[in-house]
């Protein structure tokens, strides 16, 4: 099974022209292995990239660079998986109890 | 199906037997058609609800076939459920119940929905083969042929957005297309996505505007102002290519070129906190809050029939 130790989402909200290319650039750097769940759509709409541990350095590096500004929407996405995890094997007890 | 427990993700056993109660529950009403198989030879499973009569009008509504869109699937459960306690108490959907069948695909990518409670709870594609590439998979929702190919699309296996071989080649796809066109009288097609809270009608594949948007418009206003009226969820709404982006090779642009006036596709909470990740406790809320909007449109299709 694979995990996500360390993978963060990123938000970055492109405000101009200039910050939309410099998010769109990162879709053809594959080697980062980006996974973007909300892919660029327009100025003003956010964009959503789960970042793998070995890539987060570089994908920070190249957007602070840019001066295009983001937030960490979720810290470590393993952790929410282990949460998700852990309420589906309570659920799955509580149904075998019934 | 009263002790199933409608907060929690399940797994696709656990929903397929979720689906054989409800039939069982329910004789008169619910059925359970197989429309296919998928590339890994699992059923892929319709529930048909109907009060009776032959090749009724009918609505459609799919949820998972992005598999790690796991609200849609869990949500496509507690639709299941609400569509027999509203026809038990006749209220709700009951009356389109009377002139109307309603078809829902729960689990419409069961490959990709395994694969993402077995080895990656990020996978979205089919779990197909491309030939002459390590990647896997197809994007179900780049496979239809409405603009198939075109930009809004990708032709490298390695992406998210791949659109596949040529047109239908997921048989996921192929069974829908099949299905669709055989029924012949199916008059709405929801297909239901998340995240970002929108609902969208056709184009994704070309700015020229679909000729009925007008209606389609209007239509969505109403459901986004029914779906926000319970818990305040703000909805966007529009045609894919001018609200999110130009996507080529979708659903309900297929659906649509079909004849099905009334094609919709949602994508449903949430935005900037959980993306897939969305917390089993929102599961509810979220069906009920897009039950509202879905029943808003079949309620349109049952009362300006074409």
């Amino acid at each position: 099974t694979e995990t996500f130790v360390g993978h963060q989402v990123l938000r970055v909200t492109p405000q101009s022209d200039e910050e939309l290319q410099k998010v769109q650039e990162l879709q053809d750097l594959e080697h980062l292995q980006l996974d973007f769940w909300l892919a660029p759509r327009g100025l003003g709409l956010p964009v959503d990239i789960r970042v793998p541990f070995p890539s987060l350095q570089a994908v920070k590096a190249h957007l602070e660079a840019s001066g295009v500004s983001y937030s960490i929407m979720i810290e470590d996405v393993q952790a929410l998986l282990d949460v998700e995890q852990m309420e589906m094997l309570r659920s799955s007890r509580r149904l075998s109890l019934n | 199906t009263d002790t199933f427990n409608y907060e929690a993700y399940h797994t696709i056993d656990e929903i397929y037997s979720f689906m054989d109660m409800l039939v069982a529950e329910n004789p008169n009403l619910v059925s359970k058609l197989e429309i296919g198989r998928s590339t890994e030879n699992r059923p892929l499973y319709v529930l048909k609800f109907s009060t009776g009569g032959t090749n009724r009008p009918a609505i459609w509504i799919d949820t998972g076939i992005h598999s790690r869109e796991w609200v849609t699937q869990a949500s496509g459960v507690w639709f299941a459920k609400k569509i027999v306690q509203d026809h038990a108490n006749n209220e709700g959907v009951a009356s389109i119940l009377e002139t109307m069948d309603i078809f829902l695909e729960i689990v419409t990518n069961p490959d990709g929905f395994v694969f993402t409670h077995t080895k990656n709870r990020m996978w979205r594609k089919t779990r197909s083969k491309n030939s002459g590439s390590i990647c896997v998979g197809v994007d179900p929702n780049r496979n239809w042929d409405a603009g198939f190919g075109d930009a809004g699309a990708s032709g490298n296996p390695c992406t998210e957005t791949y659109h596949g071989p040529y047109p239908n080649s997921e048989p996921e796809v192929k069974s829908i297309v099949d299905f669709v066109k055989s029924h012949g009288n199916i008059k709405a097609f929801v297909s239901i996505h998340s995240y970002s809270q929108l609902l969208l009608y056709p184009y994704g594949y070309t700015e020229t505007p679909a000729p009925d948007e007008q209606e389609l418009h209007e239509l969505s206003a109403k459901a986004v102002a029914a779906l926000t009226s319970l818990y305040g969820t703000k909805y966007k709404y529009g045609s894919i290519i001018t609200t999110i982006y130009r996507a080529s090779g979708s659903t309900v642009d297929w659906t649509y070129n079909q004849g099905i006036k009334y094609s919709f596709t949602f994508e449903l909470r949430d935005t900037g906190r959980y993306g897939f990740l969305l917390p089993a406790k929102q599961i509810v809320p979220t069906a009920e809050e897009t039950w509202l909007a879905l029943k808003v449109i079949m309620e349109h299709a049952r009362d300006h029939p074409y």
